[in-house]
């Protein structure tokens, strides 16, 4: 563990729990891609099967049970509770299309061709993805609200310190892994557009919106 | 060991 895999840890965290404060204090799932959480549920489901097979301690259990347990419950929550309350017109992106390429890119760039080495590894490259449904919502509607604005913002961060993570860890330990490195600098590099209008925009106390 | 299952992240 190091400071830049803690903060990022910490940052996925706050995410879940901005967005689960969002739908609870506005009643309203508006402005959320149902589709961008139902690949983060499809995400941590197939990351984490080796959950009750490999331990590696406390923290990343509970983290891992966290995550899964959290993005199961939004999904049904916006299937039940909330579903009046967001518009499925405006959540479009065609998912097949990030579910199926996750699934060639693992079954060609991977380490092991092995049952649990496949779902984690499609599982990091479909994340790379997975916010796609939710940036081209908001590019089609050209606003968020702030508190959703906070949300994206914490969940991009956490992939964006990953990265800083494995550069620090190759220094010091010499591990590498380059599938989760490059997935996650492709995850950052989709998120550019929106950090740049986060800093500009919502830092500054503006709404977001693009322009 | 368990196959494959080497990942000590997130």
């Amino acid at each position: 563990m190091n400071v830049f895999r803690l903060v990022a840890d910490l940052m996925h965290l706050a995410s879940i729990l901005i967005l689960l404060l969002k739908i609870r204090k506005t009643r309203s799932a508006a402005g959320i891609s149902f589709k961008s959480q139902l690949l983060y549920l499809i995400v941590f489901v197939t990351r984490y099967l080796d959950l009750f097979t490999h331990w590696v301690s406390l923290y990343n259990t509970a983290m891992k049970v966290f995550f899964i347990a959290s993005s199961g419950y939004i999904v049904y929550q916006m299937q039940r509770r909330y579903r009046a309350t967001w518009d499925p017109a405006l959540d479009t992106f065609r998912i097949e299309f990030l579910l199926g390429g996750a699934a060639v890119m693992s079954l060609i760039f991977h380490t092991k061709f092995t049952f649990l080495e496949l779902f984690w590894t499609y599982s990091i490259w479909l994340e790379a993805v997975a916010i796609l449904p939710q940036l081209f919502q908001m590019s089609r509607t050209g606003e968020a609200e702030t508190i959703t604005a906070h949300y994206l913002f914490a969940l991009g961060a956490y992939r964006g310190l990953y990265v800083v993570n494995w550069i620090y860890r190759y220094a010091t330990e010499g591990y590498w892994e380059w599938i989760p490195f490059l997935a996650g600098m492709v995850q950052t590099v989709l998120y550019a557009d929106f950090f740049y209008v986060y800093f500009s925009r919502v830092m500054r106390g503006k709404k977001f919106e693009l322009p | 060991a368990v196959e494959g299952a080497t990942h000590d992240e997130l």
